[in-house]
């Protein structure tokens, strides 16, 4: 079974603003 | 067929041929005949000239075949005759031809520093007491353990007026001595520079000393040193480079004017002197490719067994290590490239998110992935779980 690469665009970054500046 | 190579390519020893290293060389007299100019000897007149090239020269220049020395009136005699042979030879014989009776004593010496220093070869007397202070040289040659400069009869009177001295550098070295594995022997017999000191002309007898009254002069046709560039086993020929000064030829991995040391990249082993049992080549550092520069460390090359020791500096292409054999953090080998190959480290490249560090395995490619994440670069939920909207548990079980 081959799975979806991760889509940035689901995650929310709210509390996690610097996780989203590293990526 | 390459003198320095045999049949299938591997290094053996080799050596320039035997030569007058002397021939052409420019001689330094301190006194030639001519200035003033005399009856017999002008300086500015080249058919009356009596200059010390002669001695040199093989009778390549018209008039004059010998040098001339001042008419010399006062003690001290000496004249000095200076020949640079504008690298190191390995000496193998000096002669000089002399034109009338041959001097009473002469002192021959060498230096090995282009003649900043000198050290004896040999002195030639009948009388080596008197001249040189010091006893004949012993009927079978020095004592040892090592060569000496001793001191010969006188050179020798020739039928018709001339003279001729003649040594070999084994005259002052002990039988048995061998060039390949004796250093000292090596340096006996190496020489930058030679230079012949006349210090007694030639007399009636052994009447001559420094009261003596009159006009003495000195005259010779040639000076020969015969002699091998030395180029340490590593070279076949000397060459002049583009401002005239000769060096070897080196091979071997081997530069410098004597192949006396390592090429740079060169240094897997230490420098050594070639042998007719081992040519002691220096070995190129292994560094698959990724380094164009080394360096030599005596501890590694003691804990190889004395095979290798070179350690490669700045390993590009992203690789790492002392022969630049495997990849550098944060990327991986491979495995359908050869390890030469520019690319045979790719980088890790893992997932932003989804992998919980950015080095990966070095072998495998493996990025380290967070819980419930898969894929060599952590980009994708493994299989009973699902993608999240929290960068942190990027997937989470699937209900």
């Amino acid at each position: 079974e081959v799975m979806p690469t991760l889509d940035m665009a689901l995650f929310d970054w709210t509390d996690y603003e610097d996780l989203k500046l590293a990526a | 067929p390459d003198p320095c190579h045999d049949e299938g390519g591997a290094p053996r020893s080799c050596v320039p041929g035997l030569v007058n290293a002397a021939l052409g060389r420019e001689v330094r007299a301190s006194s030639t005949c001519g200035r003033p100019a005399s009856r017999t000897c002008d300086a500015s007149d080249p058919r009356r000239a009596h200059p010390a090239a002669l001695l040199t020269s093989a009778g390549a220049a018209p008039g004059p075949l010998c040098w001339r020395s001042e008419a010399l009136t006062q003690s001290p005699l000496n004249v000095t005759l200076t020949v640079p042979l504008g690298k190191a030879f390995e000496l193998v014989f000096v002669s000089v031809r002399f034109c009338s009776a041959p001097p009473a004593a002469v002192a021959l010496l060498k230096s090995q520093d282009h003649g900043r220093s000198w050290a004896p070869l040999g002195f030639f007397s009948a009388r080596c007491g008197h001249d040189f202070g010091r006893p004949p040289a012993p009927a079978h040659g020095p004592p040892g353990p090592g060569p000496e400069a001793l001191c010969f009869p006188a050179p020798q009177a020739l039928p018709g007026g001339g003279g001729l001295l003649a040594f070999s550098v084994q005259d002052g070295s002990p039988p048995g001595l061998d060039l390949d594995s004796s250093p000292v022997l090596q340096d006996w017999v190496t020489a930058t520079d030679i230079q012949v000191v006349l210090t007694r002309p030639a007399t009636t007898g052994d009447t001559w000393d420094s009261t003596a009254t009159g006009t003495y002069s000195y005259s010779a046709a040639e000076l020969q040193v015969g002699g091998r560039c030395k180029c340490n086993g590593h070279a076949a020929r000397c060459r002049p480079d583009p401002q005239g000064h000769l060096l070897c030829d080196c091979q071997h991995g081997t530069e410098g004017p004597d192949c006396s040391r390592c090429k740079p990249f060169y240094c897997d082993r230490p420098w050594q002197r070639a042998t007719a049992r081992e040519a002691h080549a220096c070995l190129a550092c292994s560094c698959n490719g990724h380094a164009r520069r080394c360096r030599f460390n005596m501890e590694l090359f003691r804990l190889s067994g004395r095979r290798s020791g070179g350690v490669c500096l700045n390993c590009r292409h992203n690789t790492a290590g002392r022969h630049c054999h495997y990849c550098r953090e944060g990327f991986y080998r491979d495995p359908g490239r050869p390890l030469s190959d520019r690319r045979a480290c790719r980088a890790c490249d893992c997932h932003p998110v989804g992998a919980a560090g950015k080095t990966c395995n070095q072998t495998t490619g493996q990025c380290p992935c967070k819980d419930g994440v898969a894929g060599l670069t952590c980009d994708r939920c493994a299989p009973g779980f699902q993608q999240s909207r929290s960068p942190v548990a990027p997937c989470v079980k699937t209900p």
